[in-house]
């Protein structure tokens, strides 16, 4: 699969690129979070394409951002 | 939205409709 780009993203609209992204932020999320994975994912999408891409290529921030999702989903849960 | 549905699932191959179906 080859790697998003910002072209990529800049030609589609915003609801597409958001797709997009969540099509490969998708098998990361699941890989941390098998159960949750759906619903932290639909969270990240909420945040900015740019900073998404940087956490495609950025385990350590997609990981922190899936913690922190974690803590507000069981937050919202509880 | 309601909260109770918050937040939006994201599922391979299903279009995303972000926050509007909620």
């Amino acid at each position: 699969q080859e790697p998003l780009t910002v072209s990529m993203l800049a030609s589609a609209p915003l609801q597409e690129q958001k797709h997009m992204l969540g099509e490969r932020l998708f098998p990361l999320i699941e890989a941390i979070h098998p159960t949750l994975a759906a619903k932290i994912t639909g969270m990240l999408l909420e945040i900015d394409a740019s900073e998404l891409l940087h956490m495609l290529e950025s385990p350590e921030s997609l990981g922190s951002k899936v913690d922190e999702a974690v803590a507000v989903l069981q937050a919202h849960y509880a | 939205g309601s909260s109770i549905n918050w937040p939006p699932e994201f599922h391979p191959g299903v279009p995303w409709k972000g926050l509007q179906n909620i």
